[in-house]
């Protein structure tokens, strides 16, 4: 089952990489956090990586590209620096390099806060895939939703039963279909949930 | 289908971004080691990128570890520095870094030469997941075998079928159980036969 593999394959070949400490020069998703909030003088209300999953499985290379642009007054979101990147010799690739972005989202009139967020690439790539039909015939006839599904439960139970990666890692869903959502705010009630 | 599904994300979210010239900052793979031939002065016999499919699906950090330590007069392969990065934003990920290493294969007396070689990462990632069995108990009656065979032969089409990747990439089987191979000689066979 196409989306059960994917979840465990970006469990295993990736959250696993950049949310626990090594125990040797990675120190860990959340302590990663705390040098970045004390380093660049910013707030993380949640310290967790959020990983974004949005309907149509369209993932834009810099969150901002959600931004409501006609709103003037609406909460938005931008990238900052990148968290410390992790550096390690993966299946022959010396120094494979991980790194996780930092957003800043703008809600006047309060201050700002920061997220770890990114989207789950798979999902871009499988969107790409679906997209080019001469290249990947052999895919043509997938179910797009019940494989976002499969992976979103399959990820979430993975995690949760995860001694060294659970409660590191918050899945939203984004309908990015629908033209009132807008993401910043989306973010924001996540945040107000855990905090 | 497992191994055909994999072969489509790799194939796209992976050799798509290493493989072709983007028109703008990266100059294709080809060049990017033509750069390196002449920047470290030496000679890589065959400029393509080689993915290592270990019948095993275990892929050991650093290729040196295939090295037979006990032959002290056979060839042997030994990390160089890695060919230039490519740096792009990718799905809420800014500067996602892709970069592959160059390998130098001694083979006394004759001069080394250089490859860029690296396993297939998401190999390895089944390998973990497979050998996993408490936290990803749905995966565990997959056919090993069946996905590898039918990983490799979905890339080898993928890429045939790729005008922009066609020729820049060779698929190399290794037999890393048979304790007869050495895995430096199996890469100079493959660069014998393209040369
Ligand atoms: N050798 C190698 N070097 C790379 O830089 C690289 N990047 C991707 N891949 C392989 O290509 C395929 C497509 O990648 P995608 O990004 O869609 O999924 C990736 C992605 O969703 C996530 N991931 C892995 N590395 C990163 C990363 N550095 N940043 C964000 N996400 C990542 O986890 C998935 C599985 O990763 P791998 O199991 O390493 O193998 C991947 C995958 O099979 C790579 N292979």
């Amino acid at each position: 089952n196409y989306g059960v593999g994917m979840a465990c394959s970006f469990f295993e070949g990736y959250l696993t990489h950049v949310l626990p400490s090594d125990g040797a020069r990675f120190v860990g998703f959340e302590e990663n956090i705390r040098r970045f909030e004390s380093k660049q003088g910013v707030v993380f209300p949640v310290k967790k990586l959020f990983v974004i999953v949005t309907k149509s499985l369209f993932s834009p290379p810099d969150l901002k590209q959600f931004n409501k642009t006609n709103r003037e007054e609406a909460s938005s979101i931008e990238a900052c620096r990148s968290l410390d990147a992790i550096e390690k010799d993966v299946a022959g690739v010396r120094n494979r390099i991980y790194k996780n972005t930092a957003y800043k989202i703008y809600r006047a009139p309060r201050r700002p806060v920061c997220v770890a967020a990114e989207c789950a690439t798979l999902l871009h790539t499988l969107y790409r895939v679906t997209k080019n039909r001469d290249l990947y015939e052999v895919l043509a006839d997938v179910n797009v939703d019940d494989i976002v599904s499969d992976f979103t439960n399959t990820l979430r139970k993975i995690i949760a039963n995860s001694p060294e990666c659970r409660g590191k890692c918050e899945i939203i869903y984004f309908d990015d279909t629908d033209p009132q959502l807008n993401f910043a705010d989306v973010l924001l009630d996540r945040i107000r949930e855990i905090e």
